[in-house]
């Protein structure tokens, strides 16, 4: 009758200590996330897990939303692959877009955000289907030429191996060369929102 | 509208699904 796997995931806040000196934050910042957690993770099914509904929930303060992204940080978040997330995953995985997360772990996280087919490497298809899926999502119409050449000029700039798909060493050279590419890789809301001056 | 010039990852990052920030906004 029970899926084994939520009865694995560790519930409620263990070890906050534990966690604390594994990421990138500490123990007061630790116990304001289980907060966030616990919040967001009673939002359909008060199970002390997030399910994928929840996270969309909490995204987009809607679940009628489908996004290509969405799924792919919920996936990337789901270290378990059991489609739930337990506090340890969602806040390890949130220590990467804490501002003081190394530079390198951002650059691995995000690569792997768009390396849909977890290849090894970005090809153009998975581009395109961002960018399509991007504009779709915001409304904004571009014509198939227009898109195309947007993937061109960044695979001239991107590929420098010229193979027709962007590998992890150029891809930590494109966002090196263009920060800004990584910005949603840090929350600075995420420092001020745990500090003890929040209310 | 996205001019031609614009990097196709940037484009990308402006998704509403990439942006965490509002995980902490009631």
């Amino acid at each position: 009758c029970c899926d084994l796997d939520l009865y694995k995931q560790s519930r409620g806040l263990e070890d906050p200590e534990l966690l604390a000196r594994e990421t990138v934050f500490s123990v007061s910042e630790i116990e304001a996330l289980y907060e966030l957690f616990k919040k967001i993770s009673s939002a359909v099914i008060d199970d002390g897990l997030i399910n994928k509904e929840e996270f969309q929930l909490a995204l987009f303060k809607t679940n009628k939303k489908e996004s290509l992204f969405a799924d792919r940080v919920f996936d990337l978040f789901d270290t378990k692959h059991n489609g739930i997330l337990g506090f340890e995953e969602f806040a390890r995985a949130l220590s990467v877009f804490h501002p003081n997360a190394p530079i390198d772990d951002k650059i691995e996280f995000s690569f792997q955000l768009y390396d849909l087919k977890q290849q090894g490497f970005i090809e153009r298809q998975e581009v395109k289907q961002m960018v399509v899926a991007t504009l779709a999502e915001s409304g904004m119409n571009l014509s198939d030429d227009v898109i195309e050449s947007i993937i061109d000029k960044t695979f001239e700039e991107a590929d420098t191996k010229h193979d027709g798909k962007i590998d992890k060493e150029e891809w930590r050279s494109l966002v090196l060369r263009h920060p800004s590419l990584l910005k949603n890789m840090t929350l600075q809301y995420l420092k001020k929102w745990t500090s003890p001056l929040h209310s | 509208m996205a001019p031609v010039t614009m990097n196709a990852f940037e484009l990308i990052s402006t998704s509403q699904g990439l942006n965490l920030s509002s995980l902490f906004e009631k």
